[in-house]
Order: structure tokens, then sequence, then C-alpha cells
């Protein structure tokens, strides 16, 4: 995935049952995002797999405050890549997993 | 080791805490 300077990786193990899965969101290089993030804490979230979309939680992130608006493109960016990772991960090895 | 907790409109919990000091270095 492309470096945006937001990292976004599984904060538990998928085994490829649930749709849901947890996610953590840290801004690993400020000076890539446009607006200064509120603090480079962690940010820990479900996504439902199958009903949301990256561009649904990174808005919702910048209704947080989490991030600036001028952001929104970066960090759903950066929420696709790892959910497409994923998704491709379960098709590969999903069979295996049922 | 604090936790901070942000509940958005929609219902999403989103729960913030601290990057591992490694893995902010990390690029």
């Amino acid at each position: 995935a492309e470096d945006t300077g937001v990292r976004v990786e599984l904060a538990e193990e998928d085994h490829g049952r649930k749709s849901t899965i947890a996610l953590r969101l840290w801004v690993e290089d400020p000076k890539k995002l446009k607006g200064k993030p509120k603090d480079n804490g962690a940010i820990e979230f479900t996504f439902d797999l199958e009903k949301e979309t990256p561009d649904e939680v990174a808005q919702e992130m910048i209704d947080s405050g989490f991030f600036h608006e001028n952001d929104v493109k970066i960090v759903a960016k950066s929420i696709r890549d790892r959910v497409a990772l994923i998704q491709w991960r379960r098709e590969r090895i999903g069979p295996a997993l049922q | 080791n604090s936790l901070t907790q942000v509940v958005h409109s929609a219902g999403r919990r989103f729960i913030v805490s601290p990057v591992p000091e490694s893995r902010l270095r990390e690029s």
C-alpha cells in the first residue's frame, strides 16, 4: 500500500469469519497531512467489511475531531488499502478457514 | 497508559491509546 503517512493495521487477529473487524489507525508522518492531527494516539475502531465504507469511517473521524476536513481523503485511502488487503487475504485463505 | 473513548453520533466507538514508541519511528 502507498505510504500515506497514516498507518492502519489489524487490532485483532482476522479469522475470516466475522464481517466486522477491529482496526487501529495512527499517524506515522504528520508532515503528509494537510491539517494538524489532534494527537498522535492510535485510534481503534470496528469496521463492517460488508456494510460500511472507508469514506464513512474517515468522515466520522473528521466529525469526531481526530483529523482536519482536508485530510479525509488520505484517511479514507489508508483505511481502504488495509481493508482491500484483508479482503484479498480472506479470498485466498477463506476456504481453508471455513 | 491512558485510554480515551469517543463515540460518534452514528454510534461508532473510537478508542484512542498511545502509539507504542517503536511504531512511531517505523516508516
